[in-house]
């Protein structure tokens, strides 16, 4: 049996809302030790979202067996729009389900809704991503990388990245003309989050398709930092943690022609 | 501008 209980049901429905428009169709990976994780790769193959919910996620979290749940994360979201943001939300299955049962409570009132989600057959193969060596990583702001993405997706289709020791610049070029961004590192002790970190061995210089970063950056609700990790000529890792585990998304880079 | 990599060609399908 899976009994998780998160403490607000704003934090499901905000990694939802984060992945849903890149991928329909999903396995929850339910175990006592991992949570619940989930690997999904956009139907383009360009964007792989991996998920890790650890049980710190959830205020209570038991999982007597290994099960995959799998979802259709539209209808998913239905449901979740049905409870208020700091309703106790609860994710309960049988053994061998065919439906999930999410509760919501709320906090004040005796009011309890009960929704019942059937479960479906997915079928997906799994990549395995070797932990890789790379060229940079950067810790910013999610919400100045999430503006960057949303501003100049309106000027081009890609965005360049650009990283040397002393700066990451972003770039975009587009029919109207173009624009660049940079931001040199810096350490702000009063608001440790909104520091900004680089760590690099080697330049990079790559760009990506602005549509995923877009879809992204929706993720910045969950976090108040990104970091981004780089690697000439292979997929980007942009990563937000959650209370205990992470949204990481995987992002093929564009190549020049 | 440029042609969008796939993540096959990067990750082992397991």
């Amino acid at each position: 049996m899976l009994e998780g209980k998160f403490d607000q049901a704003s934090l499901l429905k905000k990694i939802i809302d984060s992945i849903r428009d890149s991928v329909k169709l999903c396995n929850f990976n339910c175990s006592q030790n991992d949570g619940i994780t989930v690997q999904a790769i956009d139907d383009s193959r360009v964007l792989l979202i991996a998920l890790k919910m650890d049980p710190g996620c959830f205020q209570e979290f038991r999982c007597d067996r290994d099960m995959v749940l799998g979802l259709d994360l539209e209808s998913l979201g239905k449901i979740l729009k049905q409870g208020n943001n700091e309703d106790y939300l609860t994710l309960i299955a049988e053994d061998n389900p065919d439906s999930l049962l999410i509760v919501f409570e709320d906090k004040k009132k005796d009011r309890i809704s009960e929704f019942s989600l059937k479960l479906m057959d997915i079928d997906s193969d799994v990549l395995t991503i070797d932990d890789m060596d790379n060229d940079c990583s950067i810790t910013m702001p999610s919400a100045d990388f999430s503006k960057i993405a949303r501003d100049f997706k309106t000027m081009s289709e890609s965005l360049q990245i650009i990283v040397t020791k002393e700066s990451v610049k972003f770039k975009a070029e587009g029919q109207i003309g173009s624009g660049s961004v940079i931001f040199k590192p810096h350490t702000d002790l009063d608001n440790p989050d909104e520091s900004i970190k680089i760590d690099m061995n080697q330049p990079v210089n790559l760009t990506f398709g602005a549509k995923y970063l877009n879809d992204i950056v929706k993720a910045s609700t969950l976090s108040s930092t990104i970091t981004i990790k780089l690697t000439d000529k292979a997929p980007a890792l942009f990563e937000f943690k959650l209370p205990s585990g992470y949204l990481r998304y995987y992002l093929a880079p564009k190549f020049e022609d | 501008s440029g042609t969008q990599g796939r993540l096959d060609g990067f990750f082992k399908v397991s």
